[in-house]
């Protein structure tokens, strides 16, 4: 099993190669200097999942970007079950960006009666006691919490118990789940945190 | 000017320190273990910003976390002032974690007739015509964007004019600022990215 660090560095290269309109091929150093890392640490990223580019020559962009794709899953669309159809979870259904990368937010759970049975930011919401027919019926494996801090345990389990793999929890609760499922924090303090650093350091220069 | 990188690794580090209930010195090596990085690379981090630690006996839990959080400039209140008083912006102001760090959404902004003038999750709400003048009086340096993407260069200008030093910007459009501020956009597609990772990964086990 590779590292999860360099599956968080693809994400980056691919971003990067993304951005890049008029090139037809790119050395690992100069995509290197886009990261702040080194080329060394490109190539090693790189062969760990397979032979590409050739020799002296770099890497053609296009063909890159598509073996990176495929090898974090971006060559499919994903769907996802939101949990805590509230004012974060109803932003994150209605927001465009996801659709545009192939995540596809299909379904919503709450449990107040009067969103139950609608449609938000065109998505249906059900009951959370529907979620193993639900989630299973549509194959869906990704969810995201967005319910208050007392309800985020018992929202993963419910989506564990319905087949979900991978949950991107956005309630301040420690929620633990089994080895077999991916658990990701969402927490703003990091980000936070360099821009103080940031203002700091400014002012001395 | 050191490397941003290392900031984002302090931010990392402080969070493992900060877990660390009953231990009272920690080696570089084991610290290290937390991030899956090197002893070696926890040592020249930290040693960029001055000399912490006794050779051999590794770092004072309690005195480490202290000087990073003077280095990252959490020892003390920032004040943040947040533009585009929606679905998202209200779940943002509403969010308890954010004070808890040390991080105080103080003064909202937004066009909208039946939002100025009121209090939304107990933080005032203006015009952003009034962001100059609020902005500068009350000193804040810290700056939020969640409005629909065609306003958030616009809201990015005034805030900046206001003496804005650092944005994190949530809205999906491309937002330019000068050098002398830090912009961040918030984009959750790699935290995805490494859950679909993931789950294709963990079904090859
Ligand atoms: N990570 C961050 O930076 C960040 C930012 C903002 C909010 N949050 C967190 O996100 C969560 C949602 O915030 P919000 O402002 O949208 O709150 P909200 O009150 O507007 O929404 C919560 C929703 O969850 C629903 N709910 C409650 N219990 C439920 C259950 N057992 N099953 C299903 N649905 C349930 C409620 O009916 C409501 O619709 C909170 O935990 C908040 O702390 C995190
Ligand atoms: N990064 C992410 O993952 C993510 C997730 C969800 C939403 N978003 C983005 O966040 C933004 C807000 O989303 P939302 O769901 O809260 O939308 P929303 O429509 O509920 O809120 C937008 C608010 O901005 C206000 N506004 C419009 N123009 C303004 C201006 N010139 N100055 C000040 N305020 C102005 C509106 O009156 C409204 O209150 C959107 O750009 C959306 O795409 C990003």
């Amino acid at each position: 099993k590779s590292p999860e660090n360099a599956a968080i560095r693809l994400s980056f290269y691919l971003r990067c190669l993304r951005k890049m309109k008029k090139e037809k091929s790119i050395s690992s150093e100069r995509l290197a200097q886009f990261m702040g890392t080194s080329g060394v640490r490109v190539r090693k990223d790189l062969s760990y999942f397979g032979q590409f580019g050739t020799r002296g020559k770099g890497y053609m962009i296009g063909e890159l970007q598509e073996q990176i794709s495929k090898i974090l899953g971006l060559d499919r669309v994903w769907t996802i079950a939101l949990v805590g159809v509230g004012k974060l979870g109803t932003a994150l259904m209605g927001y465009p960006g996801f659709r545009k990368s192939g995540f596809h937010i299909k379904v919503g759970f709450d449990v107040k009666p009067s969103k139950i049975g609608r449609k938000i930011a065109s998505v249906p919401v059900y009951h959370p006691y529907r979620m193993p027919t639900i989630i299973r019926a549509q194959k869906i494996r990704m969810g995201m919490i967005t319910v208050p801090a007392e309800a985020a345990q018992e929202s993963a389990d419910l989506l564990i118990i319905s087949g979900i793999r991978a949950i991107l929890n956005f309630s301040p609760a420690v929620v633990v789940a089994p080895s077999y499922v991916k658990l990701t924090q969402v927490d703003f303090t990091t980000q936070l945190e360099i821009m103080t650093y940031f203002i700091i350091n400014r002012t001395k220069e």
